[in-house]
Protein backbone atom coordinates (compact mmCIF):
# COMPACT_ATOMS: atom_id res chain seq x y z
CA UNK A 1 0.00 0.00 0.00
CA UNK A 2 1.36 3.26 -1.14
CA UNK A 3 2.70 5.66 1.62
CA UNK A 4 0.55 8.93 1.43
CA UNK A 5 2.52 11.75 2.36
CA UNK A 6 1.43 15.54 2.14
CA UNK A 7 3.08 18.72 1.68
CA UNK A 8 0.96 21.14 3.43
CA UNK A 9 0.96 24.53 5.44
CA UNK A 10 -1.53 27.00 5.21
CA UNK A 11 1.15 29.62 5.38
CA UNK A 12 1.36 30.51 1.30
CA UNK A 13 4.53 30.42 -1.06
CA UNK A 14 7.40 28.41 1.25
CA UNK A 15 7.73 25.61 -1.17
CA UNK A 16 5.08 23.14 -0.80
CA UNK A 17 4.91 22.62 -4.58
CA UNK A 18 8.85 23.27 -5.51
CA UNK A 19 8.83 20.45 -2.68
CA UNK A 20 6.18 18.15 -3.87
CA UNK A 21 7.67 17.69 -7.16
CA UNK A 22 11.32 17.35 -6.33
CA UNK A 23 10.73 15.10 -3.70
CA UNK A 24 8.22 13.10 -5.83
CA UNK A 25 11.71 12.63 -8.37
CA UNK A 26 13.97 12.18 -5.85
CA UNK A 27 12.30 8.99 -4.63
CA UNK A 28 11.68 7.88 -8.14
CA UNK A 29 15.54 8.23 -8.76
CA UNK A 30 15.87 5.70 -5.75
CA UNK A 31 13.50 2.92 -7.34
CA UNK A 32 10.18 3.30 -5.68
CA UNK A 33 7.11 3.67 -7.39
CA UNK A 34 5.58 7.19 -7.34
CA UNK A 35 2.23 8.97 -7.91
CA UNK A 36 2.44 12.98 -7.84
CA UNK A 37 -1.30 14.10 -6.86
CA UNK A 38 -1.99 17.88 -7.30
CA UNK A 39 -4.54 19.14 -4.89
CA UNK A 40 -4.04 22.51 -5.43
CA UNK A 41 -6.50 24.67 -7.81
CA UNK A 42 -3.61 26.97 -8.60
CA UNK A 43 -2.34 23.81 -10.55
CA UNK A 44 1.26 24.37 -10.58
CA UNK A 45 2.85 20.71 -10.44
CA UNK A 46 1.84 20.30 -14.21
CA UNK A 47 3.81 23.67 -15.93
CA UNK A 48 6.25 22.51 -13.48
CA UNK A 49 6.93 18.79 -15.09
CA UNK A 50 6.51 20.42 -18.48
CA UNK A 51 2.97 19.42 -18.85
CA UNK A 52 0.99 21.92 -21.27
CA UNK A 53 -2.32 22.99 -20.58
CA UNK A 54 -3.05 20.27 -23.53
CA UNK A 55 -1.24 17.23 -22.86
CA UNK A 56 -3.26 17.24 -19.40
CA UNK A 57 -6.25 14.52 -19.86
CA UNK A 58 -8.15 15.02 -17.26
CA UNK A 59 -7.77 15.97 -13.37
CA UNK A 60 -8.80 14.86 -9.91
CA UNK A 61 -11.46 17.23 -10.31
CA UNK A 62 -13.09 15.45 -13.18
CA UNK A 63 -12.59 12.46 -11.16
CA UNK A 64 -14.72 14.42 -7.99
CA UNK A 65 -17.48 14.88 -10.53
CA UNK A 66 -17.48 11.43 -12.19
CA UNK A 67 -16.40 12.78 -15.11
CA UNK A 68 -13.18 10.27 -15.90
CA UNK A 69 -11.76 7.19 -13.74
CA UNK A 70 -9.37 7.88 -11.34
CA UNK A 71 -6.95 5.18 -13.27
CA UNK A 72 -7.98 7.69 -16.68
CA UNK A 73 -6.51 10.99 -15.06
CA UNK A 74 -2.72 8.98 -14.18
CA UNK A 75 -0.42 10.48 -16.82
CA UNK A 76 2.80 9.30 -17.21
CA UNK A 77 5.96 11.27 -17.10
CA UNK A 78 9.21 10.99 -18.55
CA UNK A 79 10.68 9.00 -14.99
CA UNK A 80 8.89 5.08 -15.78
CA UNK A 81 8.74 5.10 -11.88
CA UNK A 82 6.78 8.47 -11.33
CA UNK A 83 3.11 8.90 -12.50
CA UNK A 84 1.66 12.01 -12.42
CA UNK A 85 -2.24 13.47 -11.48
CA UNK A 86 -2.55 17.31 -12.40
CA UNK A 87 -4.90 19.71 -11.53
CA UNK A 88 -5.26 22.16 -14.02
CA UNK A 89 -5.32 25.92 -13.41
CA UNK A 90 -9.00 26.40 -12.04
CA UNK A 91 -11.13 29.62 -12.37
CA UNK A 92 -13.54 30.64 -10.23
CA UNK A 93 -16.42 28.75 -10.99
CA UNK A 94 -14.18 25.64 -10.73
CA UNK A 95 -12.71 26.58 -7.52
CA UNK A 96 -16.32 27.16 -6.40
CA UNK A 97 -17.13 23.80 -7.43
CA UNK A 98 -13.86 21.85 -5.96
CA UNK A 99 -14.87 23.53 -2.31
CA UNK A 100 -18.44 22.43 -2.67
CA UNK A 101 -16.99 18.93 -3.08
CA UNK A 102 -14.42 18.78 -0.74
CA UNK A 103 -16.28 20.61 1.98
CA UNK A 104 -17.44 16.69 2.54
CA UNK A 105 -14.02 15.91 4.22
CA UNK A 106 -14.24 11.70 2.88
CA UNK A 107 -15.06 12.71 -0.50
CA UNK A 108 -10.85 12.66 -1.54
CA UNK A 109 -10.61 9.37 0.51
CA UNK A 110 -13.06 7.32 -1.13
CA UNK A 111 -12.04 7.83 -4.71
CA UNK A 112 -8.11 7.18 -3.61
CA UNK A 113 -8.61 3.58 -2.11
CA UNK A 114 -7.58 0.77 -4.48
CA UNK A 115 -5.85 2.70 -7.15
CA UNK A 116 -2.97 3.36 -5.28
CA UNK A 117 -2.00 0.45 -3.89
CA UNK A 118 0.83 0.06 -7.07
CA UNK A 119 2.69 2.70 -5.79
CA UNK A 120 5.45 2.57 -2.53
CA UNK A 121 4.58 6.48 -2.21
CA UNK A 122 1.88 9.07 -2.76
CA UNK A 123 3.07 12.57 -2.65
CA UNK A 124 0.41 15.23 -2.41
CA UNK A 125 0.78 18.90 -3.14
CA UNK A 126 -1.41 20.96 -0.79
CA UNK A 127 -2.83 24.11 -1.30
CA UNK A 128 -2.14 27.25 1.23
CA UNK A 129 -5.58 26.54 3.37
CA UNK A 130 -6.67 24.48 6.29
CA UNK A 131 -9.66 23.40 4.49
CA UNK A 132 -10.86 21.78 1.30
CA UNK A 133 -8.45 19.47 -0.08
CA UNK A 134 -6.32 20.05 2.74
CA UNK A 135 -8.51 18.60 5.58
CA UNK A 136 -9.14 15.63 3.01
CA UNK A 137 -5.75 14.53 2.20
CA UNK A 138 -5.14 14.69 6.17
CA UNK A 139 -7.96 12.00 6.44
CA UNK A 140 -6.43 9.40 4.27
CA UNK A 141 -2.50 10.54 4.56
CA UNK A 142 0.63 9.05 6.32
CA UNK A 143 1.98 11.72 7.33
CA UNK A 144 2.87 15.37 6.61
CA UNK A 145 5.99 17.30 5.64
CA UNK A 146 5.55 21.17 6.79
CA UNK A 147 7.76 23.53 4.80
CA UNK A 148 8.82 26.67 6.54
CA UNK A 149 10.10 29.86 5.35
CA UNK A 150 12.42 31.77 7.93
CA UNK A 151 9.38 33.62 9.52
CA UNK A 152 7.30 34.26 12.03
CA UNK A 153 4.44 33.93 10.13
CA UNK A 154 5.61 30.36 8.80
CA UNK A 155 5.84 29.50 12.34
CA UNK A 156 2.73 30.92 13.33
CA UNK A 157 1.30 28.74 10.54
CA UNK A 158 3.19 25.38 11.89
CA UNK A 159 1.04 25.72 15.37
CA UNK A 160 -1.61 26.05 13.20
CA UNK A 161 -1.48 22.75 10.79
CA UNK A 162 -0.29 20.36 13.64
CA UNK A 163 -3.38 21.54 15.98
CA UNK A 164 -5.48 20.63 13.02
CA UNK A 165 -3.50 17.16 12.69
CA UNK A 166 -4.40 16.50 16.15
CA UNK A 167 -7.93 17.04 15.58
CA UNK A 168 -7.81 14.92 12.39
CA UNK A 169 -5.67 12.31 13.83
CA UNK A 170 -8.05 11.81 17.26
CA UNK A 171 -11.12 11.35 15.40
CA UNK A 172 -10.75 10.46 11.81
CA UNK A 173 -7.66 9.11 10.88
CA UNK A 174 -5.14 8.13 14.07
CA UNK A 175 -2.19 6.84 11.89
CA UNK A 176 -1.25 10.72 10.95
CA UNK A 177 1.78 11.61 11.96
CA UNK A 178 4.10 14.50 10.78
CA UNK A 179 7.25 13.11 8.59
CA UNK A 180 9.20 15.97 9.32
CA UNK A 181 9.37 20.15 9.51
CA UNK A 182 11.53 20.99 6.24
CA UNK A 183 13.54 24.47 6.62
CA UNK A 184 13.18 25.68 2.70
CA UNK A 185 14.78 28.70 1.12
CA UNK A 186 17.29 28.59 4.00
CA UNK A 187 19.81 31.34 4.33
CA UNK A 188 21.58 30.62 7.04
CA UNK A 189 23.54 33.94 7.53
CA UNK A 190 20.13 35.85 8.01
CA UNK A 191 18.92 36.71 11.50
CA UNK A 192 15.69 35.39 10.31
CA UNK A 193 16.90 32.13 9.77
CA UNK A 194 18.62 31.67 13.23
CA UNK A 195 15.78 32.65 15.48
CA UNK A 196 13.34 30.01 13.06
CA UNK A 197 15.70 27.14 13.30
CA UNK A 198 16.19 27.63 17.00
CA UNK A 199 12.60 28.29 17.66
CA UNK A 200 12.00 24.99 16.15
CA UNK A 201 15.01 23.43 17.36
CA UNK A 202 13.44 24.24 20.66
CA UNK A 203 9.76 23.25 20.39
CA UNK A 204 9.75 20.41 17.33
CA UNK A 205 13.42 18.56 17.95
CA UNK A 206 11.77 15.62 16.73
CA UNK A 207 10.10 16.80 13.43
CA UNK A 208 12.84 19.03 12.52
CA UNK A 209 14.68 17.39 9.29
CA UNK A 210 18.15 17.96 9.76
CA UNK A 211 18.19 18.22 5.81
CA UNK A 212 17.87 21.89 4.93
CA UNK A 213 16.71 23.39 1.82
CA UNK A 214 18.70 26.01 0.89
CA UNK A 215 17.99 29.08 -0.79
CA UNK A 216 18.68 29.19 -4.28
CA UNK A 217 17.84 31.32 -6.99
CA UNK A 218 18.04 29.01 -9.69
CA UNK A 219 14.85 27.78 -8.25
CA UNK A 220 12.67 29.89 -9.37
CA UNK A 221 14.37 30.76 -12.57
CA UNK A 222 13.79 26.78 -13.46
CA UNK A 223 9.84 27.79 -13.08
CA UNK A 224 10.37 29.54 -16.75
CA UNK A 225 11.99 26.54 -18.12
CA UNK A 226 9.38 24.35 -17.11
CA UNK A 227 11.65 22.24 -15.00
CA UNK A 228 11.85 21.16 -11.63
CA UNK A 229 15.41 22.15 -9.74
CA UNK A 230 16.45 18.60 -9.80
CA UNK A 231 16.36 18.16 -13.47
CA UNK A 232 16.79 21.82 -14.27
CA UNK A 233 20.23 21.65 -12.41
CA UNK A 234 21.24 18.39 -10.41
CA UNK A 235 23.88 19.89 -9.44
CA UNK A 236 22.84 22.98 -7.47
CA UNK A 237 22.36 22.83 -3.74
CA UNK A 238 18.72 22.65 -3.41
CA UNK A 239 18.17 19.88 -6.36
CA UNK A 240 21.25 17.91 -3.68
CA UNK A 241 19.29 18.48 -0.40
CA UNK A 242 16.28 17.59 -2.04
CA UNK A 243 18.15 13.96 -2.93
CA UNK A 244 18.86 14.03 0.18
CA UNK A 245 15.27 14.42 1.32
CA UNK A 246 14.59 11.47 -0.99
CA UNK A 247 17.10 9.12 0.51
CA UNK A 248 16.04 9.78 4.11
CA UNK A 249 12.65 9.07 3.34
CA UNK A 250 12.83 5.73 1.50
CA UNK A 251 15.58 5.09 4.20
CA UNK A 252 13.26 5.62 7.18
CA UNK A 253 10.45 3.63 5.65
CA UNK A 254 12.36 0.72 4.68
CA UNK A 255 13.15 -0.32 7.92
CA UNK A 256 11.97 -3.71 8.16
CA UNK B 1 -16.30 57.49 0.42
CA UNK B 2 -12.96 56.05 1.44
CA UNK B 3 -11.19 54.03 -1.76
CA UNK B 4 -10.86 50.81 -1.23
CA UNK B 5 -7.42 48.82 -2.13
CA UNK B 6 -7.50 44.98 -2.09
CA UNK B 7 -3.93 43.61 -1.74
CA UNK B 8 -4.82 40.10 -3.70
CA UNK B 9 -3.58 37.19 -5.52
CA UNK B 10 -4.20 33.45 -5.35
CA UNK B 11 -0.30 33.06 -5.32
CA UNK B 12 0.76 32.25 -1.89
CA UNK B 13 3.78 33.85 -0.12
CA UNK B 14 4.49 36.80 -2.46
CA UNK B 15 3.86 39.83 -0.02
CA UNK B 16 0.14 39.94 0.30
CA UNK B 17 0.29 40.70 3.87
CA UNK B 18 3.67 42.81 4.26
CA UNK B 19 2.74 44.98 1.72
CA UNK B 20 -1.05 45.71 3.36
CA UNK B 21 0.39 46.43 6.70
CA UNK B 22 3.35 48.68 5.18
CA UNK B 23 1.03 50.61 2.82
CA UNK B 24 -1.78 50.94 5.17
CA UNK B 25 1.23 52.79 7.40
CA UNK B 26 2.98 54.85 4.67
CA UNK B 27 -0.40 56.21 3.90
CA UNK B 28 -1.31 57.08 6.80
CA UNK B 29 2.06 58.90 7.16
CA UNK B 30 0.37 60.99 4.25
CA UNK B 31 -2.12 62.55 6.75
CA UNK B 32 -5.04 60.39 5.45
CA UNK B 33 -7.44 58.45 7.43
CA UNK B 34 -6.87 54.56 6.85
CA UNK B 35 -8.72 51.72 7.94
CA UNK B 36 -6.61 48.47 7.36
CA UNK B 37 -8.85 45.30 6.91
CA UNK B 38 -7.42 41.88 7.75
CA UNK B 39 -9.53 39.15 6.14
CA UNK B 40 -6.85 36.05 5.98
CA UNK B 41 -8.42 33.77 8.49
CA UNK B 42 -4.07 33.32 8.97
CA UNK B 43 -4.61 36.55 10.74
CA UNK B 44 -0.95 37.91 10.69
CA UNK B 45 -1.90 41.40 10.39
CA UNK B 46 -2.08 41.60 14.02
CA UNK B 47 1.49 40.47 15.28
CA UNK B 48 2.72 42.38 12.30
CA UNK B 49 1.42 45.36 14.04
CA UNK B 50 2.26 44.29 17.59
CA UNK B 51 -1.05 43.23 18.75
CA UNK B 52 -0.83 39.85 21.14
CA UNK B 53 -4.26 37.47 20.79
CA UNK B 54 -5.63 39.37 24.13
CA UNK B 55 -5.83 42.75 23.12
CA UNK B 56 -7.60 42.08 20.21
CA UNK B 57 -11.19 42.22 20.69
CA UNK B 58 -13.83 41.61 18.00
CA UNK B 59 -12.73 40.75 14.21
CA UNK B 60 -14.63 40.70 10.62
CA UNK B 61 -16.16 36.81 11.50
CA UNK B 62 -17.91 38.46 14.75
CA UNK B 63 -19.25 41.04 12.59
CA UNK B 64 -20.21 38.25 10.27
CA UNK B 65 -22.06 36.25 12.82
CA UNK B 66 -24.00 39.10 14.23
CA UNK B 67 -21.72 38.88 17.27
CA UNK B 68 -20.50 42.56 17.06
CA UNK B 69 -21.26 45.05 15.31
CA UNK B 70 -18.60 46.45 12.33
CA UNK B 71 -17.55 49.99 14.92
CA UNK B 72 -16.59 48.15 17.45
CA UNK B 73 -14.26 45.70 16.20
CA UNK B 74 -12.10 48.76 14.79
CA UNK B 75 -9.21 49.23 16.72
CA UNK B 76 -7.11 51.68 17.15
CA UNK B 77 -3.02 51.56 16.70
CA UNK B 78 -0.39 54.23 17.37
CA UNK B 79 -0.92 56.15 14.62
CA UNK B 80 -3.67 58.54 14.69
CA UNK B 81 -4.08 58.13 10.81
CA UNK B 82 -4.68 54.73 11.11
CA UNK B 83 -7.66 51.97 12.66
CA UNK B 84 -7.07 48.06 12.17
CA UNK B 85 -10.07 45.15 12.06
CA UNK B 86 -7.44 42.35 12.86
CA UNK B 87 -8.53 38.57 12.18
CA UNK B 88 -7.78 36.39 14.69
CA UNK B 89 -6.08 32.92 13.44
CA UNK B 90 -9.05 31.10 12.79
CA UNK B 91 -8.62 27.00 13.87
CA UNK B 92 -10.15 24.74 10.98
CA UNK B 93 -13.93 24.96 12.74
CA UNK B 94 -13.66 29.11 12.37
CA UNK B 95 -11.92 28.79 8.78
CA UNK B 96 -15.59 26.34 7.82
CA UNK B 97 -17.73 29.16 9.21
CA UNK B 98 -15.81 31.96 7.03
CA UNK B 99 -16.02 29.61 4.15
CA UNK B 100 -19.73 29.21 5.02
CA UNK B 101 -20.70 32.94 5.44
CA UNK B 102 -18.56 34.20 2.71
CA UNK B 103 -20.23 31.93 -0.19
CA UNK B 104 -22.50 34.42 -0.59
CA UNK B 105 -20.00 36.65 -2.23
CA UNK B 106 -22.15 39.99 -1.16
CA UNK B 107 -21.68 39.60 2.38
CA UNK B 108 -18.75 41.80 3.16
CA UNK B 109 -20.36 44.28 1.03
CA UNK B 110 -23.33 44.28 2.91
CA UNK B 111 -21.82 44.86 6.87
CA UNK B 112 -18.87 47.49 5.13
CA UNK B 113 -21.39 50.36 3.61
CA UNK B 114 -21.83 52.77 5.93
CA UNK B 115 -18.85 52.55 8.56
CA UNK B 116 -16.51 53.37 5.87
CA UNK B 117 -17.24 56.75 5.03
CA UNK B 118 -14.91 58.24 7.53
CA UNK B 119 -11.82 56.73 6.28
CA UNK B 120 -9.56 58.20 2.42
CA UNK B 121 -8.65 54.60 2.40
CA UNK B 122 -9.65 51.17 2.90
CA UNK B 123 -6.18 48.53 2.63
CA UNK B 124 -7.06 44.82 2.71
CA UNK B 125 -5.43 41.94 3.38
CA UNK B 126 -6.36 39.14 1.47
CA UNK B 127 -6.08 35.22 1.90
CA UNK B 128 -4.13 33.03 -1.41
CA UNK B 129 -7.25 32.10 -2.50
CA UNK B 130 -9.58 33.00 -5.00
CA UNK B 131 -12.91 32.12 -3.44
CA UNK B 132 -14.19 33.33 -0.22
CA UNK B 133 -13.08 37.09 1.56
CA UNK B 134 -11.22 37.48 -1.75
CA UNK B 135 -14.37 37.68 -4.07
CA UNK B 136 -16.28 39.20 -0.95
CA UNK B 137 -13.79 42.54 -1.01
CA UNK B 138 -13.62 42.37 -5.07
CA UNK B 139 -17.73 42.95 -5.12
CA UNK B 140 -17.24 46.50 -3.00
CA UNK B 141 -13.43 47.55 -3.83
CA UNK B 142 -12.27 50.50 -6.24
CA UNK B 143 -9.32 48.90 -7.16
CA UNK B 144 -6.43 45.92 -6.75
CA UNK B 145 -2.76 45.89 -6.01
CA UNK B 146 -1.44 42.01 -6.93
CA UNK B 147 2.05 41.85 -5.62
CA UNK B 148 4.65 39.22 -7.82
CA UNK B 149 7.37 38.19 -6.43
CA UNK B 150 10.19 36.93 -9.86
CA UNK B 151 8.62 33.20 -10.70
CA UNK B 152 6.48 31.93 -13.25
CA UNK B 153 4.33 30.73 -10.62
CA UNK B 154 3.38 34.09 -9.75
CA UNK B 155 3.18 35.15 -13.12
CA UNK B 156 0.47 32.40 -13.85
CA UNK B 157 -1.38 33.23 -10.88
CA UNK B 158 -1.61 37.20 -12.23
CA UNK B 159 -3.60 36.23 -15.14
CA UNK B 160 -5.73 33.75 -13.01
CA UNK B 161 -6.36 37.01 -10.59
CA UNK B 162 -6.82 39.36 -13.63
CA UNK B 163 -9.69 36.80 -15.26
CA UNK B 164 -11.68 36.57 -11.77
CA UNK B 165 -11.75 40.45 -11.81
CA UNK B 166 -13.10 40.77 -15.17
CA UNK B 167 -15.71 38.49 -14.39
CA UNK B 168 -16.43 40.20 -11.37
CA UNK B 169 -16.14 43.92 -12.43
CA UNK B 170 -18.52 42.71 -15.76
CA UNK B 171 -21.42 41.46 -13.61
CA UNK B 172 -21.35 42.93 -10.50
CA UNK B 173 -18.67 46.00 -9.60
CA UNK B 174 -17.99 48.51 -12.84
CA UNK B 175 -15.30 50.35 -10.99
CA UNK B 176 -13.12 47.43 -10.41
CA UNK B 177 -9.89 48.52 -11.41
CA UNK B 178 -6.01 47.58 -11.10
CA UNK B 179 -4.27 50.19 -8.87
CA UNK B 180 -1.13 48.45 -10.05
CA UNK B 181 0.92 45.49 -10.04
CA UNK B 182 3.71 45.27 -7.40
CA UNK B 183 7.36 43.48 -7.79
CA UNK B 184 8.20 42.66 -4.36
CA UNK B 185 11.25 40.87 -2.90
CA UNK B 186 13.03 41.63 -5.68
CA UNK B 187 16.34 40.96 -6.29
CA UNK B 188 17.21 42.56 -9.72
CA UNK B 189 20.76 40.44 -10.42
CA UNK B 190 18.88 37.48 -10.62
CA UNK B 191 17.23 36.13 -14.31
CA UNK B 192 13.80 35.33 -12.42
CA UNK B 193 13.50 39.13 -11.60
CA UNK B 194 14.67 39.86 -15.24
CA UNK B 195 12.57 37.14 -17.07
CA UNK B 196 9.28 38.57 -14.71
CA UNK B 197 9.63 42.09 -15.07
CA UNK B 198 10.26 41.63 -18.63
CA UNK B 199 6.99 39.61 -18.94
CA UNK B 200 4.96 42.20 -17.17
CA UNK B 201 6.70 45.42 -19.36
CA UNK B 202 5.49 43.62 -22.25
CA UNK B 203 1.75 42.04 -21.10
CA UNK B 204 0.70 44.57 -18.79
CA UNK B 205 2.88 47.62 -19.53
CA UNK B 206 0.35 50.29 -17.72
CA UNK B 207 -0.12 48.26 -14.67
CA UNK B 208 2.97 47.56 -13.55
CA UNK B 209 4.35 49.96 -10.86
CA UNK B 210 7.50 51.46 -11.49
CA UNK B 211 8.57 51.26 -8.21
CA UNK B 212 9.71 48.15 -6.78
CA UNK B 213 10.13 46.46 -3.53
CA UNK B 214 13.41 45.10 -3.48
CA UNK B 215 13.96 41.69 -1.22
CA UNK B 216 15.12 42.56 2.01
CA UNK B 217 16.35 40.42 4.47
CA UNK B 218 15.24 42.56 7.46
CA UNK B 219 11.53 42.31 6.24
CA UNK B 220 10.90 38.87 7.57
CA UNK B 221 13.53 39.87 10.54
CA UNK B 222 11.11 42.53 11.85
CA UNK B 223 8.49 39.67 12.29
CA UNK B 224 10.20 38.12 15.06
CA UNK B 225 9.59 41.94 16.49
CA UNK B 226 6.10 41.91 15.81
CA UNK B 227 7.24 45.20 13.74
CA UNK B 228 5.90 45.75 9.66
CA UNK B 229 9.34 46.78 8.27
CA UNK B 230 8.45 50.30 7.62
CA UNK B 231 8.69 50.73 11.77
CA UNK B 232 11.55 47.89 12.18
CA UNK B 233 13.72 50.01 9.98
CA UNK B 234 12.46 53.14 8.50
CA UNK B 235 15.80 53.50 6.14
CA UNK B 236 15.67 49.95 4.85
CA UNK B 237 15.23 49.89 0.98
CA UNK B 238 11.96 48.36 1.65
CA UNK B 239 10.58 50.75 4.02
CA UNK B 240 11.84 53.53 1.35
CA UNK B 241 9.72 51.78 -1.34
CA UNK B 242 6.92 51.30 0.65
CA UNK B 243 6.59 55.22 1.59
CA UNK B 244 7.09 56.01 -2.32
CA UNK B 245 4.06 53.39 -2.92
CA UNK B 246 2.16 55.35 -0.39
CA UNK B 247 2.89 58.76 -1.78
CA UNK B 248 2.35 57.56 -5.70
CA UNK B 249 -1.02 56.27 -4.35
CA UNK B 250 -2.19 58.83 -2.45
CA UNK B 251 -0.90 61.57 -5.67
CA UNK B 252 -2.80 59.64 -8.07
CA UNK B 253 -5.98 59.31 -6.13
CA UNK B 254 -5.96 62.88 -4.84
CA UNK B 255 -6.75 64.81 -8.80
CA UNK B 256 -9.03 66.71 -8.57
N1 LIG C 1 15.02 26.66 -2.29
C1 LIG C 1 14.50 27.69 -2.93
N2 LIG C 1 15.29 28.75 -3.23
C2 LIG C 1 14.78 29.81 -3.88
N3 LIG C 1 13.51 29.93 -4.29
C3 LIG C 1 12.69 28.93 -4.01
C4 LIG C 1 13.12 27.76 -3.32
N4 LIG C 1 12.05 26.94 -3.20
C5 LIG C 1 11.01 27.56 -3.78
N5 LIG C 1 11.40 28.75 -4.30
C6 LIG C 1 10.58 29.74 -5.01
O1 LIG C 1 9.73 30.35 -4.05
C7 LIG C 1 8.42 30.50 -4.57
C8 LIG C 1 7.46 29.75 -3.69
O2 LIG C 1 7.62 28.37 -3.83
P1 LIG C 1 6.34 27.44 -4.11
O3 LIG C 1 5.46 28.07 -5.11
O4 LIG C 1 6.85 26.08 -4.35
O5 LIG C 1 5.65 27.53 -2.68
P2 LIG C 1 4.18 27.04 -2.29
O6 LIG C 1 4.21 26.86 -0.82
O7 LIG C 1 3.82 25.88 -3.12
O8 LIG C 1 3.27 28.29 -2.66
P3 LIG C 1 1.65 28.33 -2.63
O9 LIG C 1 1.30 28.59 -1.19
O10 LIG C 1 1.29 29.50 -3.52
O11 LIG C 1 1.15 27.05 -3.15
C9 LIG C 1 8.47 30.01 -5.99
O12 LIG C 1 8.67 31.09 -6.83
C10 LIG C 1 9.66 29.09 -6.03
O13 LIG C 1 10.27 29.07 -7.29
N1 LIG D 1 10.65 42.78 0.46
C1 LIG D 1 10.82 41.64 1.12
N2 LIG D 1 12.07 41.17 1.28
C2 LIG D 1 12.28 40.01 1.96
N3 LIG D 1 11.30 39.27 2.52
C3 LIG D 1 10.05 39.69 2.36
C4 LIG D 1 9.72 40.87 1.66
N4 LIG D 1 8.38 41.04 1.70
C5 LIG D 1 7.89 39.98 2.38
N5 LIG D 1 8.89 39.18 2.80
C6 LIG D 1 8.78 37.94 3.57
O1 LIG D 1 8.29 36.93 2.68
C7 LIG D 1 7.32 36.13 3.36
C8 LIG D 1 6.01 36.24 2.61
O2 LIG D 1 5.44 37.50 2.78
P1 LIG D 1 3.91 37.66 3.23
O3 LIG D 1 3.60 36.72 4.31
O4 LIG D 1 3.66 39.08 3.45
O5 LIG D 1 3.21 37.16 1.89
P2 LIG D 1 1.65 36.83 1.68
O6 LIG D 1 1.42 36.97 0.23
O7 LIG D 1 0.85 37.65 2.59
O8 LIG D 1 1.59 35.29 2.13
P3 LIG D 1 0.23 34.41 2.27
O9 LIG D 1 -0.10 33.99 0.87
O10 LIG D 1 0.63 33.28 3.16
O11 LIG D 1 -0.81 35.30 2.88
C9 LIG D 1 7.26 36.63 4.79
O12 LIG D 1 8.10 35.84 5.57
C10 LIG D 1 7.80 38.04 4.71
O13 LIG D 1 8.43 38.40 5.89
MG1 LIG E 1 2.09 25.56 -4.25
MG1 LIG F 1 -0.65 37.05 3.92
Amino acid sequence: MGKIIAITTPKGGVGKTTTAVNLAIGIAQNGKRVLLLDLDGAGQCAPTLGFKSRSINGDILDVLSFKKSFKSVIHKTSDKNLDFIPMRGLDYAHELKLSKFTSDELIIKSILSDEIFSYNYVIVDCPPSLIGTTTNILMTADSTIIPVKASRYSLNEVVRILKHMQLVKQNYNSKLKVEGILLTMYEAHTRAAFYTKKILMKEFPNELFNIVIPKNVEVAEATFHNKPIIYYNPEAKSSIAYKNLAEEIVRRNSIP
